[in-house]
């Protein structure tokens, strides 16, 4: 293990840590450098699995993934003192948790160039894996499984298929939790999961039925006409413009309903999450036959 | 801060103390950290069918969701399991935690689609007990 990034004391823990633990930084592709933490397992270190963790975004940190869902650490509302997490999954797994990609957290670049996409996410972080590995020889052989949330959806599978091709690595497996698997489905079943919980009334409903449906197939993806699209929008409206908590819908809201210049902030991030609800818009001058129409 | 509802003043403050930045080893060169940073990102990918379908011959995945969120509901992923025609592995069934049902699972081979019940997106934070028995049992390849 990389002495030099072994964490020997954390500030706001009184007393050890109750497994070691690493931060440090691994090498991607470029002058990218990408941050993580890594926590031994508190039950096994030698046996346990290894587990890979990424929050997603695209462009949130999994430091958020440590701090407040499933590392051994929380932070306490002073923001100073850190309490113990009974049920961190360190109890059962060594767990990295990886900041991806280079702009989040406290990964970056030399370069300063923070544009990326979907691959170059998912190479950069075999990349970083495989420095990993190099840093943690004793992990090496050991079952390995990717894990993410949200945008992981995304980023899950397309860094296991490449893991998958390498056969030194012990992969075993992957999990994500509210992934984003397809983004077509999540609109559409956004619909319905709104109508049935109670956010949208029967006046919307109606309307859904009325213009985007035809003999009980409904088409809230790509709408048929105007009046379906102007339903759908009042649709994610209510879901997202008036102050519905979207990530739990039973709960409140931190901070109450959020100011318009943040709404209009938050739309970057639903664009990634869902199809805009624009009509198919009919061709004009359609000209059959040539190679130009198409 | 770009996500809506969710206070992170608390990490904010933490991770930007000077004496945890030093704990954790980072270059003064770096940034003040945030929970969410806007990038230039670009998808490339609407659906992630075709890498399911190649990894699940053989490797095993689990997809579960907090039932309680819109942002990626739990309807599009159970949908999204199912439509890969993986052989499915009995009827849906409910899942026990501390004698109590904590959601539902339905099994398909190499890949198991399950709801943790009242639980928002960031499933660990609603329910850590459960969620803690659940990746467990995945680890171990138990049901």
């Amino acid at each position: 293990q990389p002495a030099a990034d072994e964490i020997t004391s954390l500030p706001g823990v009184s007393g050890s840590l109750s497994s070691r633990q690493y931060s440090g930084y691994l090498r991607a592709s470029g002058t990218i450098k990408l941050h993580y933490w890594f926590v031994e397992s508190e039950r096994d270190p030698e046996n346990d699995p290894l587990v890979l963790w990424m929050n997603g975004g695209p462009g949130c940190s999994s430091l958020d993934g440590y701090l407040s869902e499933l590392g051994p650490y929380q932070v306490n509302d002073d923001g100073m003192t850190l309490r113990a997490n009974k049920y961190s999954w360190n109890q059962v797994a060594n767990v990295i948790f990886l900041e991806a990609p280079a702009g989040v957290g406290f990964s970056y670049s030399d370069d300063k160039n923070y544009t990326t996409n979907d691959d170059e996410t998912a190479e950069n972080n075999y990349l970083a894996l495989l420095d990993f590995f190099k840093k943690f020889p004793n992990m090496a052989n050991k079952p390995f499984f990717i894990t993410g949330e949200s945008y992981g959806g995304i980023y899950v599978p397309t860094l296991s298929v490449r893991v998958m091709a390498n056969a030194s690595i012990n992969f075993k497996g992957f999990a994500i939790g509210n992934g984003l698997l397809d983004t077509y489905l999540n609109t559409e079943t956004a619909v319905y999961y709104a109508y049935y919980h109670g956010i949208i009334g029967e006046d919307i409903w109606a309307k859904l039925q009325k213009y985007c449906c035809t003999n009980g197939s409904c088409s809230f993806v790509t709408p048929p006409n105007k009046q379906c699209s102007l339903a759908l929008m009042e649709t994610q409206d209510f879901t997202m413009n008036k102050g519905l908590n979207p990530y739990d819908v039973t709960g409140d809201c931190a901070g109450g309903v959020p100011s318009d210049s943040f709404k209009e902030r938050t739309r970057q991030v639903l664009s990634y999450f869902f199809e805009p609800p624009h009509p198919k818009q009919p061709l004009k001058n359609k000209v059959s036959g040539s190679l130009d129409s198409n | 801060n770009i996500i809506p509802c969710i206070n992170t003043t608390a990490e904010n403050n933490y991770l930007n103390r000077p004496e945890v930045r030093k704990a954790l080893h980072i270059p003064d060169v770096v940034p003040k950290w945030k929970v969410c940073s806007v990038l230039d990102y670009h998808r490339v990918y609407n659906s992630m069918r075709a890498q399911f379908n190649a990894l699940l011959p053989k490797h095993r995945g689990l997809v579960y969701n907090g039932d309680a969120d819109i942002m990626c509901n739990f309807l599009g992923d159970q949908k999204f399991v199912a439509s890969l025609k993986r052989t499915e592995r009995g009827e849906r069934r409910p899942w026990i935690y501390n004698q109590q049902v904590a959601g539902f699972v339905k099994d398909y081979d190499q890949v198991t689609f399950m709801t943790v019940k009242a639980a928002g997106h960031m499933v660990p934070s609603f329910k850590p007990g459960a969620s803690l028995q659940m990746i467990t049992n995945f680890l171990s390849n138990q049901p």
